[in-house]
């Protein structure tokens, strides 16, 4: 599964 | 942030005010889809959901705003607008959107990051944003003449997500952890859809003649 970064982008 | 999201950002914000002049300039919204639009406004409402719970800067909440507002503002214009709501081509603009709306949601149940609610809306936002350019452009090969600010509104739509895959293409090479397929796949989905109408914006531009998609 991904990491857990929030979404940065638009 | 890196100069190609920032390109893919300025061009995709300049299509929504290329949009909105039209409407405003010509108080007209011919040739413009109703259902695009209103599966813009349900992309920017499903992705910025985190708009009030992570703040990642004042530019991301910022363009967050503009976009959900913007999108909004233009749906209630072709809709209730007195004067622009008369100009709508209500019956060219037939595409059945909400296949569009089901397909992605049904996508984003069977692929996401984490089962969550924002991250399945997440990922529901990224397949719709893919197809959302369709009934536009279906309209586009009906309508006969394409005005300028309408073909230049679908061309700046599509050309942000292309900077946005050089984006992912830098991130992934400098950045480890960095390789969100979803968007990868979607985005490029997205772009392949707006082939054949650069195709054609490119030939208009060259023979300097009105933009014409074949039916």
């Amino acid at each position: 599964t991904q990491p857990e970064e929030p979404h940065d982008e638009l | 942030m890196n100069v190609f999201r920032f390109a893919g950002d300025m061009t995709h914000l300049f299509s929504v005010l290329v949009l909105l002049l039209k409407i405003y300039a010509t108080k007209s919204c011919s040739g413009i889809s109703l259902k695009t639009q209103e599966l813009y406004a349900l992309v920017f409402l499903t992705r910025y959901l985190d708009l009030l719970t992570d703040f990642i800067s004042l530019y991301n909440t910022v363009m967050k705003l503009v976009f959900i507002s913007s999108s909004l503002a233009i749906v209630w214009c072709m809709r209730a607008h007195p004067v622009v709501r008369r100009t709508y081509d209500k019956d060219q603009d037939t595409f059945r959107h909400y296949t569009l709306v089901a397909g992605s949601l049904v996508l984003a149940l069977l692929f996401h990051d984490r089962f969550t609610i924002r991250e399945v809306c997440w990922a529901f936002s990224i397949y719709l944003e893919a197809v959302a350019i369709l009934p536009q452009l279906v309209l586009l090969q009906r309508s006969r003449n394409v005005d300028n600010l309408t073909g230049q509104y679908v061309f700046f739509l599509g050309a942000y997500r292309a900077f946005y895959i050089l984006n992912w293409i830098y991130r992934y090479f400098t950045e480890q952890h960095f390789s969100r397929w979803i968007p990868w796949i979607a985005g490029l989905v997205q772009t392949g859809l707006y082939a054949d109408f650069f195709y054609y914006y490119y030939l208009s531009w060259k023979n300097n003649v009105k933009l014409q998609l074949p039916a």
